[in-house]
């Protein structure tokens, strides 16, 4: 469709700002409350003496994320979408004027909660992360498969849950592989810290890589 | 937009078919995973012997849901949307040759799980239904506040659950109070069956109001 192909074109040129500037940038995806606020709080925590670290919100109304986010001291801009489903390369582009990004390593952009139509629209992320919480439901990849396929990372959250729910790690495991084999898995819990560790190591790495 | 304006026309042609036949509809939503199907499968349990139940379920993918719901011994119908964030009127429409309305008392639309688009497609529903789990926290209302503006009924679910999240029930009933006065709103748990027959009472009476 046009509109996607439109959109496409202003994701490059976003693309080619953040290459020219080394910043690493990432698409965070999820449904609503799977737990993207609370990953970037103690991603920040972990990592903000060693990276530079700013965020774009994006939800359809409020800036709680955004002001939770610059209480940990990082630069955060809030995009209210007003209805919209999911953020654009527009929107993005639209905050560039409150960023420095000659002093950052690292944006990441928290995208509308919402399980289906962020990942058909680029913003000019070098790739995308996406977030399942355990409280969902082990059927969800068969279920909305293009989010599992468009993301490079997989974190599984909440999994300090698992004794009160009916979820079976493997069963996502298998099913994710099944859609996307190159998909990288990170069990985790924002609650009790279980798995950040590597996942923020690993995010580093990414980091370093792109400088 | 002309794509709202043609679909309330199918959904208002639909609508009166089911007035034809005194069904009554409900359009159920919500996030992925906040228990749509769990609910419906424990309605037919409490309900069945009273009234006729069906049901069309609504997915990007898989025939899952309809499945978990046709062992239920009622009629379901899968419509797989191929991509498809939300039903719309004419999806809704598709399925009709596949009941007889003359025998259904209550017909249920299991949505697409998303927060945002359902909300603004109708399907010739007689009212919507929407849950939030409680595992998604407390901010909800706020933040995605169409759905909330639209539903008649909430059913805060997983209640159980709450020794173990962040969630404040009050300030879910408070924000989601001012965003609709009028919406009734039930605290259930699928688990444990905790409030589900207040909300199978009010049911119930909505369905005898029509015929
Ligand atoms: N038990 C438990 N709760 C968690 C965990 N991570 C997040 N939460 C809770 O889940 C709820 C939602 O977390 P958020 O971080 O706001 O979720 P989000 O994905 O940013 O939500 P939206 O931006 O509204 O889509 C909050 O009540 C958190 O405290 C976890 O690992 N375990
Ligand atoms: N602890 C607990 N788990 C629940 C409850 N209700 C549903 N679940 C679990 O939540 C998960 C998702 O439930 P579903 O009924 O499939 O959710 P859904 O809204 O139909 O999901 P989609 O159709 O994929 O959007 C499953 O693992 C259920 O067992 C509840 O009240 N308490
Ligand atoms: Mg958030
Ligand atoms: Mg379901």
């Amino acid at each position: 469709r046009d509109i996607l192909e439109a959109n496409d074109r202003i994701a490059e040129q976003n693309r080619e700002i953040f290459n020219q500037n080394r910043v690493l940038v990432i698409n965070l995806m999820s449904s609503p409350g799977a737990g993207k606020t609370t990953l970037l709080e103690k991603a920040i925590d972990a990592l903000k003496n060693d990276i530079h670290i700013g965020v774009i919100e994006g939800d359809i109304e409020t800036t709680r994320d955004a002001e939770r986010i610059a209480a940990k001291g990082v630069p955060a801009v809030q995009i209210n979408t007003k209805g919209a489903c999911h953020l654009d390369g527009n929107m993005i582009r639209d905050t560039f004027n409150e960023f420095n990004f000659a002093e950052l390593d690292l944006l990441v952009v928290e995208n509308v909660g919402n399980l289906v139509c962020p990942a058909e629209f680029k913003i000019g992320e070098d790739f995308k992360v996406m977030i399942l919480s355990v409280t969902e439901g082990d059927d969800k990849p068969g279920k909305y498969p293009l989010m599992f396929h468009e993301s490079k990372v997989l974190l599984v959250n909440k999994i300090d849950l698992l004794p009160y729910v009916d979820c079976s790690m493997e069963k996502i495991r298998e099913d994710a592989l099944k859609i996307n084999p190159e998909i990288v898995i990170f069990p985790v819990s924002c609650k009790t810290g279980e798995g950040l560790d590597a996942w923020f190591s690993w995010l580093k790495e990414k980091v370093k890589g792109k400088k």
